[in-house]
């Protein structure tokens, strides 16, 4: 079982449609995909449909078992453990406690094996105890980048909380994957930052990109991921194969 | 002086973008602008050029005068107060403060009174103390939102915070503006959400609306507003309209 963070603590990159629509390709490529939404803004939770007050809360809060907070989702093949604003008491709470950055891990841990292919973790806009939880817990870590300017800024601290992870807590934690995303073909400005993003992370940078699209901004709107609400858009196959290089990739590991 | 929380908790919507170039705008119209920013990411301080790893912290850790924290840029008109990850700190220390909301506050109560006639206030993508802060400082709120789905579904809980601040820490504070942005005036989808805008918020949304543009994504990465980078833009237009439209209405008041 793969456990990846889709992390970026820029926000409005694209972690919660990441985490939607490649874990939507996944599932339909018949991988089993569970997605853990660790943002109190619950957008990933409101796009899948479903969205539960405490359920996480409780597994933060009083040591729930994970697997009780796991809701089926109305794609094939993906599960949702649902975020709401309960987790910003979760967070203010556990910072209270020693170890907190590892409840996540153990609850992770505690599932089990054989259920799922892969666990997608959606993160908050910040770098606090919520993304490192998820750091913590995976072995894998996926940066989604708009292909503009200001996102580029934050890279280099990201690089360096993965680097203090991985240092600290979780030895097996490594950056996978960086994502182009929003892509926008027609500008300069996106060929540059992709330039720039292969220069500066060589092949852990898919050959994958995700256009920009008005299909990926319409898809939340209808709680589908873009897969299913439009499967025949060129959005939709670049998610698809971003997805079958996603999993080629672990393969070759 | 007129104080302006730019404000939304969900990520990438415009709030610094705003900032940097309304605030341009306001100051190439002869308006004295002063830019705080709120965020750890630093975006807008790294935009207009001026880092400082400590000045606005001195200001929340040791009551250090704002005045001292304020640096010039290279646009006329504009001075900024930068921020950096050195904020963090500051919020994770200041929320076993009692009253620590109304640092800022008292801090921009005490500077000059004539010296600017607008602050803009950025915030991070998150409701909490820097937020809080800012909101108990301010006499206004502007909202800006991309016209896409997600953001919509953040905009309840924003106005419950600001309701929630109003009543306990600021009874001056009100919504005096929601600005339209990214609108791509080709698709359906911004029509719809430009439309569900006034219809929630009525004539607060300002009439002016900000068009998708690369320049505006481009001109961060020349550490200049669009307003300069980009000067006989469609989208530097828009800008010039925004700071009339958003001047006009506090005459109004
Ligand atoms: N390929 C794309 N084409 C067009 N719009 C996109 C694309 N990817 C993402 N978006 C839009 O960009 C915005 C930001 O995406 P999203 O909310 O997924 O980012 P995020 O990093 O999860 O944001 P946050 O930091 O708030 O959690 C959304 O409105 C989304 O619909
Ligand atoms: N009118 C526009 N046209 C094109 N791109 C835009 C426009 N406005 C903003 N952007 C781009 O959208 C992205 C998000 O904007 P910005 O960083 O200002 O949002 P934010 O709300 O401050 O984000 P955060 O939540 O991370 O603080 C940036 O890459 C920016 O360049
Ligand atoms: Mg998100
Ligand atoms: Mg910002």
């Amino acid at each position: 079982m793969r456990r990846i963070a889709v992390a970026n603590q820029k926000g409005g990159v694209g972690k919660t449609t990441t985490v939607v629509n490649l874990g939507a390709a996944l599932a339909e490529q018949g991988r089993r995909v569970l997605v853990i939404d660790l943002d109190p803004q619950a957008n990933a939770s409101t796009w899948l449909g479903t969205v539960d007050a405490r359920a996480l809360y409780e597994v933060f809060e009083n040591g729930a078992p994970l697997e009780k907070a796991v809701r089926a989702t109305g794609v094939d093949n993906l599960d949702l453990v649902p975020s709401s604003s309960w987790m910003t008491r979760a967070e203010r709470n556990a910072t209270t406690q020693a170890g907190a950055e590892m409840i996540l891990r153990q609850a992770v841990d505690e599932l089990p094996h054989d259920q799922w292919d892969y666990i997608l973790m959606d993160c908050p806009p910040a770098l606090g105890l919520l993304c490192y939880s998820a750091l913590a817990a995976c072995n894998e870590v996926l940066i989604p980048v708009q292909t503009r300017v200001m996102p580029l800024a934050g890279l280099v601290a990201l690089n360096q909380t993965i680097d203090t992870v991985k240092l600290r807590l979780n030895r097996r934690l490594r950056l996978s994957a960086v994502l182009a995303s929003q892509v926008d073909k027609r500008t300069a400005l996106s060929r540059e930052v992709v330039e720039s993003l292969r220069e500066r992370f060589g092949d852990v940078v898919m050959e994958t990109m995700i256009r920009e699209s008005v299909r990926v901004a319409e898809a939340p709107g209808h709680r589908l991921p873009v897969t299913i609400y439009a499967p025949d858009s060129s959005v939709a196959h670049d998610y698809r194969a971003a997805a079958a290089e996603f999993h080629a990739r672990s393969a070759a590991d």
